[in-house]
């Protein structure tokens, strides 16, 4: 463990704990993709299927059971409780675009061909992609909630972090995982564009909002 | 099985 792996994981958990809250708190997922938030589900449960077969640290079982625990409260949130205030005309884009092709390319790039490691290699292809419905609908309705945008930081900082702690670990290790970094670097470009608007506006005390 | 680094991270 290095220390940006580390804030990056605190950064992961302070993402998800920000959008649960701030749903919780306005009584409200105005604004709030369902969809990213159901592949993001997705994206832990096929990943940590490992909680099952192998223990690795105290810290990991429960990140993991954390991310597992808060990513279904977030769903039900949005799909059940507060399912009125769901913004459904705004969240349009289409998850089978993802995760077939997602899906498809775990089964022809992977570590290993058996059903965790397939089941593991989607989860890292899915997760790059996850957010793609959620910045479509800030695309769509031209702007976002300042928590939303706070939500989308930290979670892009997280990704930024574990690329530094891939360079890390690559000297320091002598480890890389190819499969992660092309994915996890995929993933980090997509936030590249938000990164910019965040750092523009919200710091600057203004709403993000897209030019018209 | 044999320890896999990159299944440590979360």
């Amino acid at each position: 463990m290095n220390i940006f792996r580390l804030v990056g994981d605190l950064s992961h958990l302070l993402a998800i704990l920000l959008l649960l809250w701030k749903i919780w708190k306005t009584r409200s997922c105005a604004g709030v993709s369902g969809k990213s938030q159901i592949m993001f589900g997705l994206v832990y449960i096929t990943r940590y299927l490992d909680l099952f077969t192998n223990f690795i640290s105290i810290y990991n079982t429960t990140m993991k059971a954390i991310f597992i625990a808060v990513a279904i409260a977030t769903i039900y949130l949005i799909y059940f409780k507060f399912k009125a205030t769901y913004d459904s005309n705004h969240d349009t884009f289409r998850m089978e675009f993802l995760i077939v092709p997602v899906g498809g390319l775990a089964f022809l790039v992977n570590h290993d061909f058996t059903a965790l490691e397939i089941l593991w290699t989607f989860s890292i292809y899915l997760e790059s992609v996850a957010i793609l419905p959620q910045l479509f609908m800030i695309s769509k309705t031209g702007e976002a909630e300042t928590i939303t945008s706070h939500y989308l930081f930290a979670l892009g900082s997280y990704r930024a972090l574990y690329i530094v702690n891939w360079v890390y670990r690559y000297y320091f290790e002598g480890f890389f995982d190819l499969i992660a970094i092309v994915a996890g670097c995929v993933q980090t470009i997509l936030y590249c564009d938000f990164f910019y608007l965040y750092v523009t506006k919200v710091m600057h005390g203004k709403k993000l909002s897209l030019p018209a | 099985s044999k320890f896999d680094p990159s299944k440590d991270e979360l």
